[in-house]
């Protein structure tokens, strides 16, 4: 799952 | 997309007009460091091909711009160096303080990642005091700084809509306060924009 370190925004 | 319209429209301007009139080099020389201190994860976080592509879209045409703003000699002799006054420590060192304080995990890249999203919260008001302080803004230069606010009004939806609609999505407390102070502070110019827009008269800011 995503977390804030898994970032995948600009 | 919204934000690679702006870039494109900054280059549009600078290269056409071969004029940098009315653009603050401090809001982009802070947009390089938030590039830099966000995207140190380009080579070891491999999220798509969109994603590195625009990384490197932001980096190198922010550096470009600055090349141009710095280097090129007839876009050199339009800065208006002495409005553009703005420090960039002003900015700098409180996101840097912030990000040591408040951040979601203590390591060198966190922090630093931290700190980008601070500083581009905030890193347009060089931009808006130039701004004022310019008596005749060009379309260019008005739309510019639109679309650079408009990408995180975005973001904002966006996020709205993947905390609804995606599974695995988690709340991202820094990113989302970040986002909407950022954009609070483009208030006032999407205000005057919309107005001179709606009476089809040219973008002006009051003193």
């Amino acid at each position: 799952h995503l977390t804030e370190s898994e970032k995948d925004e600009l | 997309m919204t934000h690679l319209a702006s870039i494109c429209l900054l280059l549009l301007k600078i290269h056409t007009m071969k004029s940098c009139a009315g653009v603050s080099l401090k809001t982009q020389e802070l947009y390089a460091l938030v590039f830099v201190t966000r995207y140190l994860d380009l080579f070891s976080n491999f999220v798509s091909m969109y994603n590195t592509i625009m990384k490197i879209i932001f980096l190198s045409s922010t550096f470009g711009i600055i090349w141009y703003m710095r280097g090129h000699k007839l876009v050199r002799q339009s800065y208006d160096k002495e409005q553009d006054t703005f420090r960039h420590y002003f900015l700098v060192i409180p996101c840097m303080v912030l990000a040591l304080v408040i951040h979601s995990k203590f390591t060198l890249l966190e922090v630093l990642w931290t700190f980008s999203i601070y500083l581009e919260a905030v890193a347009i008001l060089p931009q808006l005091v130039l701004l004022q302080r310019t008596r005749n803004i060009d379309n260019l230069t008005g739309n510019y700084i639109f679309c650079l606010g408009a990408y995180r009004a975005l973001y904002l939806l966006n996020w709205i809509y993947r905390y609804f609609m995606e599974k695995n999505y988690h709340a991202q407390w820094i990113t989302w306060m970040a986002g909407m102070i950022q954009t609070a502070i483009y208030a006032d110019f999407f205000y005057y924009y919309f107005k001179s827009w709606k009476k089809n008269e040219r973008l002006k800011l009051p003193a």
